[in-house]
């Protein structure tokens, strides 16, 4: 979602 | 998920175990810097803020719980086991945690995709994670043996490194939007760092002579 940062690395 | 990423989690997984697995079956932490070690479980703690919050996957759930309970267990074992403690090099693991947290901590501030709490402590996971090896190589310049197990250690996280450069530009060419200068930038310095290291290991390798670093 907008905004959000995904970090989905470790 | 690509082939690069995979090999760099698994590299950086195996460096943890191998050396948790060390200090656990010899009760030996000789030639290891706890002070590199507290980084790492600072690193861990810092950027592992969202475990409970944002679900990626099942994968990166049970990684993050793998990485915070090995980090703060290889601490536990230097400060708290009384006889792998005393085996711990303390008068030669002089580096000071302050100057590698401040100035981390500092660019943190200024340096993040967005101002908010994890956010901060996100960008700073990265920029400690990439200097938090130092006092090991400090460590490792002023200890004369360096034993199997601590020179795998750093060549196991030094391969993580190198595999998680690959996935960024494998990421790069293949997902239009993955750009992460922050974590680019942080990851290439973090690697330079090893490039040293690396040199002294591949040649004790291949002469077949056991690992020893100039002074």
């Amino acid at each position: 979602s907008p905004g959000i940062i995904e970090h989905d690395e470790l | 998920m690509n082939i690069f990423r995979l090999a760099g989690d698994m590299t950086h997984l195996m460096s943890v175990l191998v050396l948790l697995l060390k200090i656990h079956t010899i009760k030996s932490c000789a030639g290891i810097s706890l002070k590199t070690q507290e980084l790492y479980a600072l690193v861990f703690a810092t950027r592992y803020l969202d475990i409970f919050t944002d679900f990626i996957s099942v994968y990166n759930t049970i990684m993050k719980l793998i990485f915070l309970g090995s980090s703060f267990s290889i601490v536990w074992y230097m400060r708290r086991h009384k006889l792998v403690r005393r085996s711990y090099d303390k008068e030669q693991d002089t580096f000071r945690h302050f100057f590698l947290v401040l100035p981390c901590l500092l660019l943190a501030l200024v340096m993040n995709e967005k101002f908010t709490f994890k956010e901060v402590m996100w960008a700073f996971s990265l920029y400690l994670e990439a200097v938090a090896i130092l006092p090991q190589l400090v460590l490792l310049q002023r200890t004369k043996n360096i034993d199997n197990l601590t020179g795998q250690y750093v060549f196991l996280l030094g391969a993580y490194r190198a595999f998680y450069i690959f996935n960024w530009i494998y990421r790069y060419f293949t997902e239009p939007h993955y750009v992460h200068w922050i974590t680019w930038i942080s990851g290439l310095v973090q690697t330079l760092l090893y490039a040293d290291f690396f040199y002294y290991y591949f040649n004790s390798w291949k002469n077949n002579v056991k690992l020893h670093l100039p002074a």
